[in-house]
């Protein structure tokens, strides 16, 4: 565990505090996207299909379950809580799941270390994660008033998906051996995601207004 | 492993 690991895990957390906290004390998800919540409790279903049979550390096995509880408590939260689902933008939420679920899924079939299906829902999860965000960010891209938390919130996991390609940097000269191209594509792919994001969020934090995507 | 090894991110 490096500095910039650990660092990218609490960044990552943060992120999902943040959207608990807006959830929870002001009982709105508007601006959030309902599909992109859906696919990250996906992602963490398939990645951590091995929870109680492969024990890397209890710091892994903590933040496994952390991720899992609260991916699902949000999705429960957008879906049957009443005054939290009559903040969702549903009608501007329109990205179809199937654009991205079925090219991941055929991509780790494809392209993965091994073909057994815990290792493929582990590739496939890979994959998911690097392009989950796109419907979070067509809605963005729509809604004008974005407000502060949804902005920290895809800030915050921009900022853990940077902090990770640090990581597996660091890790690359630090351990020998150390190669992952799937993980690093996939990772490298997720961040340039954000890139235009990042570009208008910091330029509105400079000039202190408020962030507004262009169309 | 290197498989042990390739899961020990989250």
């Amino acid at each position: 565990m490096n500095v910039f690991r650990l660092a990218g895990d609490m960044t990552h957390l943060s992120s999902i505090l943040v959207l608990l906290l807006k959830i929870h004390t002001i009982k709105s998800c508007a601006g959030i996207s309902l599909k992109t919540q859906e696919l990250y409790a996906l992602v963490f279903i398939t990645r951590y299909l091995d929870i109680f049979d492969r024990f890397t550390s209890i710091y892994n096995f903590l933040m496994k379950l952390i991720f899992l509880g609260s991916s699902l408590s949000i999705v429960w939260y957008m879906r049957r809580h009443k005054a939290v689902h009559r903040s969702y933008d549903k009608d501007q939420d329109t990205f179809r799941y199937q654009f991205i679920v079925l090219p991941c899924l055929l991509l780790a079939l494809v392209i993965n270390h091994k073909l057994t299906f815990k290792e493929v829902m582990w590739t496939f999860s890979l994959y998911l994660e690097a392009v989950a965000i796109l419907p979070q960010l067509v809605l963005l891209q729509r809604t004008r008033n974005i407000d502060n938390l949804t902005g920290q919130y895809v800030f915050l996991l921009g900022a853990y998906r940077a902090l990770y390609l640090l990581n597996w940097v660091y890790r690359y000269f630090t351990e020998p051996g150390f190669v992952r191209w799937i993980t690093w594509i996939a990772g490298l792919v997720q961040t340039l995601l954000y890139a235009d994001f990042f570009y208008y969020y910091i330029l509105s934090w400079k000039n202190n207004v408020k962030l507004e995507l262009p169309a | 492993s290197p498989e042990e090894k390739r899961h020990d991110e989250l």
